[in-house]
């Protein structure tokens, strides 16, 4: 998984 | 989301308003570091250039909008509005200090080297240390103000509950992002001498002051 494709976090 | 980002948003949140409401209220920024106030602006400001390149949902757009606001109209207030009040001198921490090793650290150790994710994590890291200015002059002047100190307990609340959240969501989503870990580890540990001297002392009503 890339975690800059999941920013939903403030 | 669960419960712990949640209540971690709205302490950020409430240590955001706080900060703003005493400041208008008593038209001071007495005891207030405009230095790390700064820095938070530069968090925000690097870390929601997504808003203009995607949208995630409408309470994330209007929390990233309203957090942006309030940290602009925060050093709006001290450095023009109530500039007089302004505890310049003592407030004399060195933001080239943090702002340059950060800046290089996000740049050597990140998720994806482009633009917007170097900001990203540069806002992270910067993020986790940017209150130092602050502590630096409550402990170059002794003491704080008890709604400082609330001030701080919320936003030092804050990042410890998004700890709880990532636990969550690795157990639960399988999610982990180890640079905002790390990060949001050294940002809490940071807090820590303060919630031990907030917990002794204003809680019981006394007023945040160091030894001499």
């Amino acid at each position: 998984d890339n975690p800059s494709q999941e920013k939903d976090e403030l | 989301m669960n419960i712990f980002r949640l209540t971690g948003d709205l302490s950020h949140l409430a240590a955001i308003i706080i900060l703003l409401l005493k400041i208008w209220k008593t038209r001071s920024c007495a005891g207030i570091s405009g230095k790390s106030q700064i820095l938070f602006a530069l968090v925000f400001t690097t870390r929601y250039l997504d808003l203009l390149t995607s949208f995630i949902s409408f309470y994330n757009t209007i929390m990233k909008l309203i957090y942006i606001g309030c940290a602009y109209a925060t050093v709006y207030l001290i450095y023009m509005k109530f500039k007089a009040t302004y505890d310049g001198n003592h407030d004399s921490f060195r933001l080239e200090f943090l702002v340059v090793p950060v800046g290089g650290l996000a740049c050597l150790v990140n998720h994806d080297f482009s633009f917007l994710e170097i900001l990203w994590t540069f806002s992270i890291y910067l993020e986790s240390v940017a209150i130092l200015p602050q502590l630096f002059m409550i402990s170059k002047t002794g003491e704080a103000e008890t709604i400082t100190t609330h001030y701080l307990f919320f936003l030092g609340l804050y990042r410890a509950l998004y700890l709880f959240n990532w636990i969550w969501r690795f157990y639960f989503e399988g999610f982990f992002d180890m640079i905002a870990i790390v990060a949001g580890v050294v940002q809490t540990i940071l807090y820590c001498d303060f919630f031990y001297l907030y917990v002794t002392k204003v809680l019981k009503g006394k007023k945040l002051s160091l030894p001499a």
